[in-house]
C-alpha cells in the first residue's frame, strides 16, 4: 500500500490517471473524465514476503516458515495488489442508450508481496 | 503531455502510451465489448441530463438477491421515431408506437428487474386514462396479440413527465434475438387520441429506465 517514491525499489504502487479525453474516448464515456490505472511494480526479497505494504499476521507467519526451515530463496514472492475497489462508469452503447454500471476490481488501492 | 512533446521517444511518452491501450483494452474487456461503440446518432444533452436525473429518483433495486457472478445494469434507452398508425405492430387506429432499441449481449442472460417508461403528457382538463401494451409481432400472423404492461387514470390537468411502471416487466423482448422493445399506447377519456397527449418530439423524447443482470456464460453453476 505505499506509494512508489523515486528512493525505493520495494514493492510499491504506481499510479497513473488516464483521461479519456487523451484517448478520444469521452464522446462515448459520459463519467467519470478518467481513472486511476494503477499498478504494483518493484521488488518483494524474502523479509518482506508475504507483507501486504506493511507487517501482519500472514508476513509473521511466511517468515517465520522461512526461519524455521532455513528456506533459501527457492520460491518467488511477488508484488501484486492486495486490495482493489470498483469503477462506477455510465456510457452511450451502440444504440445510444445510456448504460450505467459498476466495473468490480477495476482501480488497485495497495500492493504488497504475495 | 509536454514532455511528451518536448521528448516522444522518451521513457515517459512510450509508458503513457502503453498504460492507455492498457486502460483501452481493460475497459473494453470489463465491459464485455468488441469494440468502443460508434454511436448510431446523438443524444441531446438536455434529454441526457433529463433522463439521467430520473434514473437517480428511480426507486433502488430491494430485496434482489446479489448473485455474486451477475453484473448489474441501469440502461436508459430513448424511444426511436415514433411511430404513427402504419406501423404493422400496432392494433388500433388511435394508439402510439413507441420502439426501443437494446444491444444486449446475445450470449449472455439478461434478467430484467425493473422498467419504468417516461412520457411527457399532456393531460386535458377531463381525466386520461392510459394503457400500455407490449406490442404483439408484425404481419398478419400477428393478429394483434399485446400483453398489458400497465395502465394508470392521470385525473391533474397539465403538462409534465409522468412514470408508468412497466409490470410484468417484459422480460420477452431481451429473451430474443431482436433485442427491440415495442410498446403501444392507447388512451381512453376526453375522446382525443393518444397522439395529442403524448409529447414524443427530438426534446421530449420517451424513454424507458430499466434495471437488469447480466449472468455471465462461464459463470453458470450447474444447480446441485
Amino acid at each position: 500500500s505505499l506509494r512508489c517514491s523515486q528512493n525505493s525499489d520495494l514493492c510499491c504502487r504506481k499510479d497513473y490517471y488516464v483521461d479519456f479525453r487523451d484517448i478520444g474516448w469521452n464522446d462515448w464515456i459520459i463519467k467519470p473524465e478518467g481513472y486511476q490505472i494503477n499498478y504494483c511494480v518493484g521488488q518483494c526479497p524474502l523479509h518482506v514476503a508475504g507483507s501486504p505494504g506493511m507487517a501482519s499476521s500472514f508476513h509473521t507467519a511466511v517468515f517465520n516458515l522461512v526461519k524455521a526451515n532455513n528456506i533459501q530463496a527457492s520460491g518467488h514472492s511477488c508484488c501484486v495488489p492486495t486490495r482493489r475497489r470498483p469503477l462506477s462508469i455510465l456510457y452511450f452503447d451502440r444504440n445510444s442508450n445510456i448504460v450505467k454500471t459498476d466495473i468490480p476490481d477495476m482501480i488497485v488501492d495497495a500492493c504488497g508481496c504475495s | 503531455a509536454a514532455a511528451e512533446q518536448r521528448c516522444p521517444s522518451c521513457p515517459e511518452a512510450s509508458e503513457r502510451r502503453l498504460l492507455e491501450e492498457v486502460a483501452k483494452k481493460q475497459l473494453l474487456e470489463k465491459l464485455r465489448l468488441r469494440d468502443r461503440p460508434r454511436l448510431a446518432h446523438s443524444v441531446p444533452r438536455s434529454a441526457v441530463a433529463r433522463a439521467l436525473r430520473r434514473l437517480h429518483r428511480s426507486p433502488g433495486v430491494s430485496g434482489e438477491e446479489e448473485e455474486e457472478e451477475e453484473q448489474g445494469y441501469e440502461i436508459i434507452s430513448f424511444a426511436e421515431t415514433p411511430r404513427w398508425v402504419r406501423d404493422p405492430h400496432l392494433t388500433s387506429p388511435s394508439s402510439l408506437g413507441l420502439q426501443f432499441q437494446f444491444s444486449q449481449a446475445q450470449d449472455r442472460d439478461v434478467r430484467i428487474l425493473q422498467a419504468q417508461l417516461w412520457l411527457y403528457l399532456r393531460v386535458p382538463r377531463a381525466s386520461l386514462t392510459l394503457r400500455i401494451f407490449l406490442a404483439g409481432e408484425a404481419g398478419p400472423a400477428a393478429g394483434g396479440n399485446r400483453t398489458l404492461l400497465g395502465e394508470r387514470r392521470l385525473s391533474a390537468a397539465g403538462s409534465g413527465w409522468r412514470s408508468f411502471a412497466l409490470l410484468p416487466a417484459p422480460q420477452s423482448f431481451l429473451g430474443g434475438q431482436s433485442r427491440t422493445l415495442r410498446l403501444e399506447l392507447e388512451s381512453s377519456g376526453d375522446g382525443r387520441d393518444v397522439t395529442a397527449q403524448v409529447n414524443a418530439s427530438w426534446s421530449h423524447q420517451p424513454f424507458l429506465v430499466a434495471k437488469v443482470k447480466v449472468k455471465e456464460p462461464d459463470h453458470r453453476v450447474a444447480k446441485r
